[in-house]
């Protein structure tokens, strides 16, 4: 069981 | 005025193919270097960065930036229309509401004009970070897609792991597990093609877990590239990379999924 993240947990929105 | 020409309009219908299923629409920032896109898809896993230098372009002209809002599908549509050997040329006024795109052939003797409608997008960009990867993979882009279309079969999820000697690809499903593995290609191989060989540079093993949809969906960019780059970390997004010779390339980032 594993969890898709989200880039935005990784990159910022500019 | 913004204009630009590709001896080989092809590559840039490849180009929009690989970005398409992505992406629906994005903005063409078009500047004195050359051209850049970003775009997101609708759930924010992945994202597609494109970079297109002048140099690769036949004809480069930018007096002042512009901004291209492209709807794909619709660009698509034209981009059929051009021959397989045609030279494209792409123009567009400063604040005019539409791109003219022209495919001539390499007699000259078929000239075909399309003028595309612009759209105002407003769209999200995201800061990408300068990063150091823990593990870069290049290996053959067409082994890549195989691997992730065979592996897509089996299961949703793939685990890469690298270490020194060799990148694993591992899934499971319903019907069972398999793993996929390549050795890095012998450094003493001074014979055959550097693009068939798999190069692993490693600062510490990694291992992440992928959605083999997402990744699928690159390896459109294989007409692209015979190679392919695969940046990896603990706990960060994939970078899948295609590099088109002197035009540019094709960034995919990836974010993991992670072990609840």
């Amino acid at each position: 069981p594993c969890a898709q993240v989200t880039l935005t947990n990784y990159f910022v929105v500019t | 005025m913004f204009e630009c020409a590709l001896i080989q309009g092809e590559l840039f219908r490849k180009l929009i193919a690989s970005v398409q299923d992505l992406v629906q629409d994005g903005n063409f920032m078009c500047d004195a270097n050359g051209i850049s896109l970003q775009g997101m898809d609708s759930s924010h896993v992945a994202l597609v960065a494109l970079a297109l230098k002048k140099e690769g372009f036949v004809e480069y002209r930018c007096d002042r930036d512009v901004t291209l809002g492209i709807n794909f599908a619709n660009l698509a549509k034209m981009l059929k229309c051009m021959g397989a050997k045609d030279r494209l040329s792409i123009r567009a006024q400063d604040e005019g509401d539409s791109a003219s795109f022209v495919f001539e052939s390499e007699d000259s003797s078929r000239v075909s004009n399309f003028e595309l409608k612009l759209m105002q997008i407003d769209q999200e960009q995201l800061g990408v970070p300068e990063t150091q990867y823990k593990a870069v993979i290049r290996m053959p882009s067409s082994e890549f897609q195989r691997i992730c279309k065979d592996l897509s079969a089996i299961g949703d999820t793939v685990s890469i792991s690298v270490t020194k000697e060799a990148v694993k690809f591992s899934v499971g499903g319903d019907i069972g597990s398999g793993d996929m593995s390549l050795r890095q290609s012998e450094s003493g191989d001074v014979d055959g093609d550097d693009s068939e060989k798999v190069m692993i540079e490693l600062e510490e093993p990694v291992q992440q877990n992928f959605a083999l949809r997402y990744l699928n969906n690159f390896t459109k960019a294989t007409a692209l590239s015979k190679t392919v780059t695969l940046s990896l970390g603990t706990d960060m997004p994939l970078v899948t990379e295609y590099k088109m010779d002197n035009l540019g390339s094709i960034r995919y980032y990836l974010a993991p999924k992670i072990d609840e």
